[in-house]
């Protein structure tokens, strides 16, 4: 898959992720 | 039923070659075997893999005596709900994990053996109407359950002693949890499948619900059963119970997902699939471990899967004295136990 289809790709999901939800 | 007795196994290349028989247990109870599972037990100071086995009411303990030759060390009586699965605790020690219940989990207990009264004991850890359960590395349990008013997602940090040391409650989704698995290599990540077809993301040191992604139309009711974090991407292997066969692929057993979820959008990475031309369903239940996918199948046959290469590597045959009804990963990897409903398990190297 290119990275077109599924969006722009971080290394660092998990963290940022956690950053953002609610806690 | 009769024709799928007789219908063999219609696959052209891959054969039992990379299954090799180890040891067969027999269980001469005579009572119907619900589900096969294997843990580390360690006592005198030596550590070794262990079988255990299941019945509605019994729960049994095999050690290696020799070569080939297995015998039970304790059988747990459970006798007032009958048992439905065994929970695999990866990389616990001494410490067994059932879910009991009617025609739903309705509680989970813990099977162990306590040095302070030099005997095996089982004990209670959670009851409720539990929708979903999976044992987790390093002595960690997470289950959903349900009420009329709300979901309760909970992790549990298990106790040698039959106990909880802890517990954290996870941010429930909207919608009913269905299945559980953790993500390889991140300790504090955890997936879950939900019944309106979605994958979830937590972070399991704080709770937090992290993500939902939709899987989509095409494959409803999909149950996850591994995922693995690489490059970025979420990668889960789902299987699709009630999926029907397609032309294009025949029946699909596992299908591997790349999740990206900073995104949400996802795409089919893999695909592992029965040859096409066998009508009907085909798959009964199956199990993951690393990347290889083992399922049974309605035939009676356990078929194995790279997963990575969406390829059948391996198919047991129907045996002759009965269908093949389990198919297990050894929690060490790398062996496979496929049981009958009479109780008797094979252990294969694969």
């Amino acid at each position: 898959c290119s990275e077109s289809d599924l969006g722009p790709i971080s290394l660092s999901w998990f963290e940022e992720l956690s950053a953002e939800a609610p806690p | 039923d009769v024709a799928e007795q007789l219908t063999p196994v219609l696959l052209d290349s891959p054969r039992e070659e990379s299954l090799q028989l180890v040891s067969e247990l027999k269980d001469s109870s005579g009572s119907c075997a619900v589900d096969v599972s294997t843990v580390w037990w360690e006592a005198a100071g030596c550590r070794e893999l262990r079988v255990v086995t299941a019945s509605e009411s019994a729960v049994s303990l095999w050690k290696p005596l020799a070569p080939n030759c297995w015998g039970k060390v304790y059988t747990w009586r459970l006798e007032e709900v009958p048992v439905i699965q065994i929970v695999p605790l990866p990389n616990t020690c001494n410490l067994v994990c059932v879910a009991l219940g009617e025609l739903e989990i309705g509680e989970i207990r813990l099977l162990f053996y306590s040095s302070e009264t030099d005997s095996f004991k089982h004990s209670l850890l959670k009851t409720g109407n539990i929708k979903a359960v999976v044992g987790l590395k390093d002595w960690r349990l997470v289950s959903s359950s349900r009420t009329m008013q709300e979901q309760q997602v909970e992790m549990v940090l298990l106790s040698e002693t039959g106990g909880s040391k802890d517990r954290q409650t996870l941010m429930p989704p909207e919608e009913t949890v269905t299945a559980f698995a953790e993500v390889e290599g991140m300790r504090e990540a955890l997936v879950g499948t939900t019944a309106g077809n979605s994958v979830v993301v937590w972070n399991l040191k704080t709770g937090q619900l992290l993500r939902k992604m939709h899987i989509g139309y095409s494959y409803p009711a999909s149950i996850c059963h591994r995922a693995y974090s690489d490059s970025g991407l979420l990668f889960v292997v789902l299987s699709h119970p009630h999926a029907k066969e397609s032309e294009s692929c025949g029946s699909l057993a596992f299908r591997v997902v790349a999740f990206n979820p900073c995104t949400g959008r996802s795409t089919g990475v893999t695909f592992s699939c029965l040859p096409p031309g066998r009508a009907g369903r085909q798959y009964l239940e199956g199990d993951v471990w690393d990347t290889a996918g083992a399922a049974v199948l309605m035939s009676g046959a356990v078929a194995v899967w790279d997963l990575l290469r969406g390829q059948c590597t391996a198919v047991l045959p129907p045996d002759p004295i009965g269908h093949w009804a389990l198919a297990r990963w050894a929690t060490s990897g790398a062996r496979l136990l496929a049981g009958r409903r009479d109780g008797t398990v094979h252990l294969y190297r694969y």
